[in-house]
C-alpha cells in the first residue's frame, strides 16, 4: 500500500501546472526515499525530474517499491478540483489500477474523492551523471521568467553567456536582436531577491526559448531559480520545492552544425 | 543554422 498527505496540498497543484505542458505520461515512482518521477518531452530535447522526500510528508506510508503511470493532463484535471488550501491524501492499493486522490478543505466541512485510472507507460530511466557545472546562476525566479518572456517576442533562441561581468540572455529575430545583463547583486534585504553567479569558466550556450518559457511555469513554486551551465553538458534549470524536494529541468543545447 | 540536441546525446538509460 502507498500512501502521503500533504497539507499544503496546492504545492501538489503547482506542480502539475508546472511540468502538464511539457510531458504528457509518467511514471510516479513511490519509495521508501520519497515520491518521483522522470520524464522527457515528446522530442526528447528536455528531461523534467521531480522529486518529494517522504519526511516533507504529514503522512508517507509505502510498504513496497510502486510506480504509477499516470496521464499529466488527467492528473491535472483532478489537482484543479482542490482547493489551494486543502489537505491533499494520495492513495494507491498493491495490485489496483487506480490511485485515488482525497481533498479535506482546512475546517473539514468538505471532503472530496476522485479515483484516475493509472496507464502501463514503457518509459527509458536515464542515468544523470553528477557533473560540476562552468557557472551556475542563482537568480529570482519571477526575474527569470520575466526575461524568457520578454525575448520571446523577438526571437525563438536564446544565448545564455556567463562571464565575470555577470549573466547575458541574448536573442535575435526578423524585428532585431535582444540583449539582457544581470550582475551579481548579493547586497539587497531579502535573499530571494539576490543574484548570484558562481562561474569557474566562461560558458555561453544556445536554447530554444519556447522550453524556457514551459521550465518558467514552475515560477510559483521558488523564489529562486538555479541555472547550471557547462558546455558540454544540458542545462539544469532547477526549483527547489520548500524543504521537501525540486523539480529540476534539462534542456539539451542548440550548436552550430 | 543550429542543430537541436538531444538529451539522449548526454544521459544513458540505466
Amino acid at each position: 500500500m502507498f500512501e502521503l498527505r500533504l497539507e499544503q496540498g496546492s504545492l501538489l497543484k503547482k506542480v502539475m501546472e508546472a511540468i502538464k505542458d511539457l510531458v504528457n505520461d509518467a511514471n510516479f515512482d513511490c519509495s521508501a526515499t520519497g515520491f518521483s518521477m522522470q520524464a522527457m518531452d515528446s522530442s526528447h530535447v528536455a528531461l523534467v525530474a521531480l522529486l518529494l522526500r517522504s519526511e516533507g510528508f504529514e503522512h508517507y506510508r509505502c510498504d513496497r517499491n510502486i510506480s504509477m503511470g499516470i496521464n499529466l493532463a488527467n492528473m491535472a484535471k483532478i489537482l484543479k478540483c482542490a482547493g489551494n488550501d486543502d489537505i491533499v491524501t494520495v492513495k494507491a492499493d498493491d495490485g489496483t489500477d487506480s490511485v485515488t486522490f482525497m481533498f479535506e478543505s482546512p475546517t473539514q466541512d468538505k471532503i472530496s474523492d476522485f479515483e484516475l485510472k493509472l496507464m502501463d507507460i514503457d518509459s527509458e530511466h536515464l542515468g544523470i551523471p553528477e557533473a560540476e557545472y562552468d557557472a551556475i546562476v542563482r537568480m529570482p525566479s519571477a526575474e527569470f521568467a520575466r526575461i524568457c518572456k520578454d525575448l520571446s517576442s523577438i526571437g525563438d533562441t536564446v544565448v545564455i553567456s556567463v562571464t565575470k561581468e555577470g549573466v547575458k540572455f541574448s536573442t535575435r529575430g526578423d524585428i532585431g536582436t535582444a540583449n539582457i545583463v544581470c550582475r551579481q547583486n548579493t547586497s539587497v534585504d531579502k535573499p530571494e531577491e539576490a543574484t548570484i553567479i558562481e562561474m569557474k569558466e566562461m560558458v555561453s550556450l544556445t536554447f530554444a526559448l519556447r522550453y524556457m518559457n514551459s521550465f518558467a511555469k514552475a515560477t510559483p513554486l521558488a523564489s529562486q531559480v538555479t541555472i547550471s551551465l557547462s558546455s558540454d553538458l544540458p542545462v539544469v534549470v532547477e526549483y527547489k520545492i520548500a524543504e521537501m524536494g525540486y523539480i529540476r529541468f534539462y534542456l539539451a543545447p542548440k550548436i552550430e552544425e | 543554422p543550429c542543430l537541436q540536441k538531444k538529451i539522449l546525446d548526454y544521459f544513458n538509460g540505466d
